[in-house]
């Protein structure tokens, strides 16, 4: 594995959302991923839908919350293809699933796999490496104050409650860290992004974890 | 969907002041911590942040199985 590692890099992640007063992290975390999945493999990097899978994922609550789970679970069963989001703009509420054409441009996923990497984040970095962003479940509480720095207390695993991307990691300074992309606008963190130490699973961040193919 | 009460916010300002010094009593140069401070959050009590941003259902996904070691036939 290299010492650091970040998709970023390769112009295969989008720039930072805001999810506004919406609860679709986990929307937001799952189409994030599926967006640098297809550019890895060759696409046009393009924002898509999170409205569309906030309105039309059957087993979440839209807005007012949701699974990482069941939305990849939704995404793998229907072979829904994700349309641009554009076609499908985010209004911060949820709302009746539009329909497309199966002739309309859009993305979907050819599997996904969803591990528990607890002690095990060398593993996962590997997955990172290999597969593109990967999506997680964090225990995300005492990141409403977050202003920058390597996350290292504060927060526990076993109570996640909050989706993001892990986009890459940082092992060249005293304390290795994930790099970990957040849908609370640009102003938030570390341009959107938080930091976080790896190696102990904090905030349950190797607890709940999944990869996207395609 | 609720009512802004600047009073409430002013209130809950001041708790994320104290929570802020809280969470910055961990910090350490040396080891790059976290550092906490004001934000668009600040003016939320912690119980409304969560109800509004920390909307995710956790799930149990199984361990990452153990690396699987496999012989490869009729490779020279």
């Amino acid at each position: 594995l290299p010492l650091k590692f970040d998709w970023r890099d390769k112009h295969v992640v989008t720039p930072v959302r805001n999810q506004q007063a919406c609860g679709g992290c986990w929307a937001f975390s799952v189409v994030g991923a599926v967006e640098s999945a297809w550019a890895i493999k060759g696409q046009p990097l393009e924002d898509l839908s999170v409205q569309q899978m906030i309105d039309c994922s059957f087993n979440n609550d839209g807005c007012s919350g949701g699974s990482t789970l069941n939305a990849l679970l939704w995404m793998n069963q229907t072979r829904v293809k994700l349309v641009y989001d554009s076609d499908y703009p985010f209004k911060a509420r949820s709302g009746l699933c539009r329909y497309f054409s199966t002739s309309r441009p859009g993305f979907s996923i050819r599997n996904f796999a969803a591990f528990d990497y607890s002690d095990k984040e060398d593993e996962m970095a590997k997955m990172l490496v290999t597969f593109g962003p990967l999506v997680a479940i964090v225990d995300a509480v005492s990141w409403q104050d977050y202003m920058g720095g390597i996350i290292q207390h504060h927060c526990s695993r076993g109570e996640a409650n909050h989706a993001v991307v892990i986009t890459g990691f940082d092992k060249t300074g005293s304390i290795p860290y994930w790099i970990v992309r957040n849908s609370w606008g640009r102003s938030w963190g570390v341009d959107g992004y938080a930091h976080v130490k790896m190696g102990s699973n904090i905030c349950g961040i190797a607890d709940t974890v999944s990869t996207i193919f395609v | 969907t609720w009512q802004r009460n600047p009073e409430r916010e002013a209130a809950a300002f001041r708790e994320s002041l104290s929570r802020q010094r809280y969470l910055n009593s961990f910090f350490s140069v040396e080891n790059s911590s976290a550092f906490y401070g004001i934000n668009q959050f600040s003016y939320l009590y912690p119980e409304e942040f969560k109800a509004i941003y920390l909307r995710s259902r956790s799930s149990r996904f199984p361990r990452h199985p153990a690396e699987v070691q496999m012989s490869l036939l009729n490779v020279s």
